[in-house]
C-alpha cells in the first residue's frame, strides 16, 4: 500500500509499490486518476482470396480480438528522484518498457515507451498499443487533429455523411493522429489530451479511453501490393521502436481564462514538434575560461 | 545551396506515403533511410557554417576572432548514444531555438561518467542531474555506446531564433545524482 508520489506544476504521478500500479492525476485538485497500460492485438490471418478474408498487414489493421491482450498487469518499477526530474522506470516484459517522467518546471507528464523486438515465435503477428483510461463520460466522442491543425470531432461507430454498419469495431474506429488525441467530459468539465512525437493511429473505443498504436510486427502480407509481411528486422532481430507521449489535462477553464487547456496543448505541441536543435562539440582542447 | 540538394531530393521522394508507413518493400525503406542520412550529413555543413557565422558575429568587437567550432548533431540521441559526450570529458552543448518566441527546454545527453557539472557562459552553475539509462535501452540491438546515464538540465529562456551554449565538465565533485534516492 505504500505510495511514491512524483509531482510538478499541477500534475501528480502516484506509484503503489506493492502492485506497481501507476496513477496520473492531471489536475491535483480533482481526484480523477488516469490509468495507463500496454496491450496488443493479434493480427488476423486470412487466405487473402476475398476482402473479408484478408490478413492484417502493412495496409490494413485487422485485429482478431475486440479486447486487446494485456502485456503485463504488474510492471517492475524503479523510481529516481532529483532536483530536475523525477522518473519511474517500468519494465513490463523483455520487449516492453516505459519511463514516466515528471519534469519539475513543466505542466505535463512525459511517457517514453520502448517496444520491441516484438516476439512472433508463436506465429502470431502483434500490434502493440498504449491505452489510457479515466472515469469520464465522453459520449462516444473524441478528437484527433488534422495534420497538426484543427481538431476534428470523431464519434464512435458513426460517419457524418452516411449510415454506417460497422462490422470491425476496433479498426473502423481508428483514426490518424498527427500530433494529438483528446477526450472531454463536459459534465465534469475535464479534458485529457495525449500528444504524440510522430503520426500514429489512435482511437477511443470506450468512454474515458484513449489508445494509440505504437508498433506492429505481422507475419502475413495483406495482399494490397507490397507482397511482404510487415516484419522488419535490424541486426537479425525485430525492430525496436522508442517514442514519447505527452499527457496534459485537467479542468477546462471558463471561456476567456488564460491560459486555457487548448493554449497549453498548442504551446506544448509547438515546443515538442518544433523542438530546439541540440548540437554537441568536444571541448577537451580548451578550458571553460577560453570558451567563455 | 548545393549542400541542400541531397536532402531536397530525399524529401521529394519522401512525399509518397509509402515512404514512411511501412507500405513499401523493405529494400525501398532501407534505401530511403540511406538517402535521408546522406541528406542530413550534407546539411550539417550548412548548419555548421551558419552557427559559426552567428558565433563570429558575437565576437565582432573582439580583437581575437572566435575559433571555428565543430558542431555534431548526434543523430543517435534517440537510442541515447552520442560520440561527442561519450569520448570527451568536457564538451559544449549548443541549443538553437527555431521558434519566434523564447522557450525553455530540458536537455538530455548520454554520458559514461559518474559526475558532471554544467555551466553557462557567465560561469553560473546550472542545476543538473544524472539518471541511469534503462536496461531495455542499453540492450537495443545495434546500440554501441559506453553511455550508462543521461545528464539532464534545463536550458532556460532560449532566445527566439537564437542559441545558448553550456559547458559540461566531467568532475570529481559529488553530483546531485548521487544524492538522488533510488527505490525499488
Amino acid at each position: 500500500g505504500e505510495l511514491i508520489t512524483l509531482q510538478n506544476n499541477g500534475n501528480k504521478v502516484q506509484l503503489t509499490v506493492s502492485t506497481g500500479e501507476v496513477q496520473l492525476f492531471l489536475d491535483d485538485k480533482k481526484d480523477l486518476p488516469l490509468h495507463q497500460n500496454f496491450y496488443y492485438y493479434t493480427g488476423f490471418t486470412g487466405d487473402n482470396r476475398q476482402f473479408f478474408n484478408r490478413s492484417s498487414g502493412a495496409y490494413i489493421f485487422r485485429p482478431k480480438q475486440k479486447t486487446p491482450i494485456t502485456i503485463a498487469p504488474k510492471p517492475v518499477s524503479e523510481v529516481y528522484k532529483g532536483p530536475v526530474v523525477e522518473e519511474i522506470h517500468q519494465v513490463f516484459s523483455d520487449w516492453m518498457s516505459q519511463v514516466i517522467r515528471v519534469y519539475k518546471e513543466e505542466n505535463h507528464v512525459e511517457l517514453e515507451w520502448l517496444v520491441g523486438p516484438i516476439p512472433v515465435e508463436d506465429n502470431e503477428g502483434k500490434e502493440v498499443i498504449s491505452k489510457f483510461s479515466i472515469e469520464l463520460e465522453t459520449n462516444g466522442t473524441f478528437y484527433t487533429d488534422s495534420n497538426g491543425r484543427e481538431l476534428l470531432e470523431r464519434k464512435r461507430n458513426f460517419r457524418s455523411t452516411w449510415e454506417v454498419n460497422i462490422s470491425e469495431p476496433v479498426s473502423a474506429n481508428y483514426y490518424p493522429v498527427t500530433s494529438r488525441i483528446l477526450i472531454r467530459d463536459t459534465t465534469k468539465n475535464v479534458e485529457v489530451a495525449v500528444l504524440t512525437d510522430r503520426a500514429q493511429g489512435g482511437s477511443s473505443l470506450g468512454d474515458g479511453e484513449i489508445e494509440l498504436m505504437l508498433h506492429r510486427r505481422l507475419i502475413h502480407d495483406d495482399a494490397f501490393g507490397v507482397e511482404e509481411a510487415l516484419n522488419e528486422t535490424a541486426f537479425g532481430k525485430g525492430l525496436v521502436a522508442r517514442g514519447k507521449h505527452y499527457v496534459i489535462g485537467g479542468t477546462i477553464p471558463p471561456v476567456g481564462a488564460s491560459p486555457s487547456l487548448a493554449a497549453l496543448e498548442r504551446d506544448l505541441a509547438q515546443r515538442k514538434l518544433l523542438s530546439p536543435w541540440t548540437f554537441l562539440s568536444p571541448a577537451d582542447d580548451f578550458t571553460f575560461k577560453q570558451w567563455a | 545551396k548545393v549542400d541542400l540538394n541531397s536532402m531536397r531530393e530525399a524529401m521529394g521522394v519522401m512525399q509518397h506515403h509509402d515512404a514512411i508507413t511501412g507500405t513499401e518493400k523493405q529494400v525501398v525503406a532501407e534505401d530511403y533511410a540511406r538517402m535521408l542520412h546522406l541528406g542530413i550529413v550534407e546539411c550539417d555543413i550548412i548548419t555548421n557554417t551558419a552557427f559559426n557565422k552567428l558565433f563570429t558575429n558575437n565576437h565582432l568587437e573582439d580583437t581575437n576572432p572566435a575559433p571555428q567550432v565543430n558542431l555534431d548533431s548526434c543523430m543517435l540521441l534517440n537510442i541515447s548514444q552520442c560520440e561527442v559526450s561519450e569520448k570527451s570529458s568536457n564538451f559544449v552543448v549548443t541549443v538553437y531555438n527555431p521558434l519566434s518566441h523564447p522557450v525553455s527546454l530540458y536537455i538530455r545527453v548520454p554520458v559514461p561518467g559518474q559526475t558532471y557539472s554544467v555551466k553557462d557562459p557567465n560561469n553560473k552553475d546550472v542545476v543538473s542531474q544524472l539518471i541511469p539509462i534503462p536496461t531495455s535501452v542499453l540492450n537495443i540491438p545495434g546500440r554501441f555506446s559506453s553511455a550508462t546515464s543521461e545528464l539532464v538540465f534545463r536550458a532556460v529562456s532560449l532566445p527566439p531564433l537564437g542559441y545558448r551554449s553550456y559547458y559540461v565538465t566531467g568532475s570529481k565533485k559529488k553530483s546531485t545524482a548521487q544524492e538522488s534516492t533510488t527505490e525499488e
